[in-house]
């Protein structure tokens, strides 16, 4: 049965860190998993930089390269995984 | 796949590791068991072995963590980072991490293994009905005492069968206390406690102390994880409280309000909406033994591949009967070569014999000598975790199958299983191997029951065992026998009269005079020369009414004795006769 009033969404403490944006959900990844350096993640240009990090990204894990944030590369960044960086040291 | 820059790896194939700390979530046997697998399946394919130590400083250290935990790489809380490790080399080189924010299992869920009752250390079953009803967690109904128990089969009115889950009324781990419960209340810092508390430490995790004053005393321990212990939010590892009120509305079991990502959490006091306290609900959670034989292949060399389901693959997925992909095996090979087939794993030394540390941190082991000298010894282990509703026909492979005064024995992971030809009883157990033949490693590969003396020889790597009853002699090196190093493990025995057995290894066999035990000359010889059609790479040999079977697989090869295959059918049901 649909609930008589609209449900309530909270804000648990603890969880206020969350609520990233995509993009910027998206750049800690690549900085953080090697597809991409600080710098790269904070030129002006970053939009050529983050598509060829994606591209780079979507190439190493098997997904499709678009070099788009797309719904699979986001679904990806957000699953469980390993924290050694998939590229360099 | 893919090596680290310069293919990093260890120049030495005997590695050693130290389990430093425990996660509260599995019992220690769990955790020790997980990990145990995790290298045996790098050992299966290389020449490495792997041995447990309990003191100093071993090539690999694995450590339970959360958050910032001292190498500078943080982990993030529940889910994301789930785990990492260090390329092969000194200090933390090699070294392998787990965050603690995780809610570790075996990958199907909660994992609740009980003690002491009369169920042998087998796990929980849920749901299990008692007194007519059901319940999916630990009760206390029946008892005074307010110790959580269970059942380990589905209907405790039926079985009777049950024993007592983690709780900190039952023990602790870890600490100073040798696993003593906690005392409540007990003062801390002049405050009086009644439940186990984080105060005073910076690690998150929950401890009490084991007599009335840890100021007076300083004696304490870890406590154990409740079944209801929430995971993440702000109280990680305190139990649920049911019924909780949430926005003025009262929830006896864990809910999603409130959240729209569907998660379950539940409050960890009465009013979540006067205290604000909460945690996830435990859900499936991450497999322990595939994270570390993921987090294990860094330790060795392998970076991530891009093969999507490869170990070294960088995302978690659970896999249920799981095999090495020939990508990973490719890219251990390339580092450290074949080998001539597993090398031993050393059994993890029998509690009795030695001498237990005394764990000091997080349930870690001590960390200094004189601590050592003075530790006394746990309670020695408890009987090898059994779970008679453990199915031998879910096993889709064993680890040994031999016949023993007239009953099929099947060998797998410290149990076995029997089943009679003669009485038509069907399969019996499963039982705990531990507790049949002490002293055996929980892993074997082959047995055999000479059929002059009954003794029965068993095998796990290039070490072999003999029993005499209950009485063991042994471990021994094949080398003993006069078997060469090409022989990394016996794959099974086949009885041939006057005391003579042969011993499968590879794609070679060896004839073994059990009276002056030592092999024959002339061996080893090609297995195909005599046993045609049968797989080379059989995982399972034995003898079973007169006739030779090579088990590979689903499917087992019956020979004749005049070396004539006369059926291929299924080890579950024409050898096991599962329905």
């Amino acid at each position: 049965p649909l609930q008589a009033q609209p449900r309530a969404v909270v804000t648990f403490p603890g969880e206020l860190v969350r609520g990233l944006s995509d993009v910027e959900l998206a750049e800690s990844y690549l900085v953080r998993f090697g597809y991409a350096t600080e710098g790269e993640a904070r030129t002006s240009s970053k939009h050529v930089s983050l598509a060829k990090a994606l591209r780079k990204m979507q190439k190493q894990l098997g997904l499709e390269e678009t070099g788009q944030l797309d719904a699979s590369t986001l679904e990806a960044m957000q699953a469980p995984r390993c924290g050694v960086p998939d590229v360099g040291r | 796949f893919l090596t680290f820059e310069g293919d990093l790896k260890w120049d030495h194939t005997d590695l050693t590791y130290r389990v430093m700390n425990y996660s509260p979530d599995l019992d220690r046997a769990i955790i020790d068991d997980a990990f145990m697998r995790a290298f045996k399946v790098w050992s299966d394919v290389t020449p490495l072995t792997f041995t447990q130590i309990y003191s100093g400083e071993a090539d690999i250290m694995i450590m339970f963590g959360t958050q910032e935990h001292g190498d500078g790489y943080p982990f993030d809380g529940k889910d994301g980072l789930l785990a990492h490790a260090f390329p092969p080399g000194r200090g933390v080189q090699g070294d392998a991490h787990f965050d603690d924010d995780e809610f570790w299992t075996l990958g199907t869920g909660l994992v609740v293994k009980t003690r002491y009752g009369n169920a042998n250390g087998a796990d929980c079953h849920f749901p299990f009905v008692f007194e007519g009803r059901s319940y999916s967690r630990c009760i206390t109904e029946g008892r005074t005492d307010g110790l959580p128990w269970c059942a380990t089969t589905a209907s405790y009115d039926a079985d009777k069968t049950y024993g007592f889950c983690p709780s900190e009324l039952l023990y602790t781990q870890g600490g100073n206390s040798d696993g003593s419960p906690c005392v409540f209340p007990f003062v801390f810092g002049g405050v009086s406690y009644d439940a186990c508390t984080t105060d005073g430490r910076s690690d998150g995790y929950r401890w009490c102390a084991t007599t009335a004053s840890f100021d007076q005393d300083k004696k304490y321990g870890f406590c154990p994880n409740r079944d209801t212990a929430v995971v993440g939010g702000n109280s990680q590892g305190d139990p649920c409280v049911f019924p909780f009120t949430f926005l003025g509305e009262s929830y006896s079991t864990c809910t999603s309000a409130g959240r729209q990502d569907g998660k379950l959490w539940c409050a960890t006091t009465g009013s979540y909406d006067a205290d604000k306290k909460w945690g996830f609900c435990p859900d499936r959670g991450y497999s322990i033994f595939l994270v570390a034989a993921h987090e294990f292949g860094h330790s060795l060399g392998l970076d991530h591949s891009s093969v999507r389901e490869a170990l070294m693959y960088p995302m978690y997925r659970y896999v249920e009967d799981f095999q090495l992909h020939a990508d990973d095996v490719r890219g251990i090979q390339y580092l450290y070569g074949r080998g001539s087939g597993p090398e031993p794993t050393a059994p993890a030394p029998v509690p009795t014999q030695e001498p237990q540390p005394v764990p000091t941190e997080a349930g870690s082991a001590s960390t200094t000598e004189e601590e050592e000298e003075e530790g006394t010894p746990e309670p020695t282990a408890e009987p090898s975790p059994v779970d008679p509703s453990r199915d031998a026909c879910m096993e889709n492979k064993f680890d040994a199958i031999t016949e023993i005064n007239g009953e099929l024995h099947f060998f797998k992971n410290g149990k076995y299983w029997t089943r009679s030809s003669v009485w038509k009883s069907g399969i019996q157990g499963a039982f705990s191997i531990a507790d049949t033949w002490p002293g055996l490693p929980a892993v074997i590969d082959a047995a055999f029951q000479d059929v002059l003396t009954k003794r029965v020889f068993f095998f796990a790597g290039r070490h072999f065992w003999v029993f005499s009853g209950k009485s063991l002699l042994g471990p021994r090196g094949i080398e003993k026998l006069g078997i060469g190093k090409e022989a990394g493990r016996i794959a099974g025995a086949l009885q041939r009269g006057r005391g003579k057995v042969l011993l499968f290894s590879g794609e070679n066999y060896w004839r073994l005079d059990v009276k002056v035990q030592r092999v024959d000359k002339g061996y080893p010889r090609a297995t195909d020369d005599v046993f045609t059609g049968v797989p080379l790479d059989a995982r399972n040999v034995f003898l079973y009414q007169d006739k030779y079977h090579f088990c590979q697989g689903h499917f087992c090869w019956r020979m004749t004795p005049r070396y004539q295959v006369d059926r291929v059918g299924y080890l579950k049901y024409d050898i096991l006769q599962c329905p």
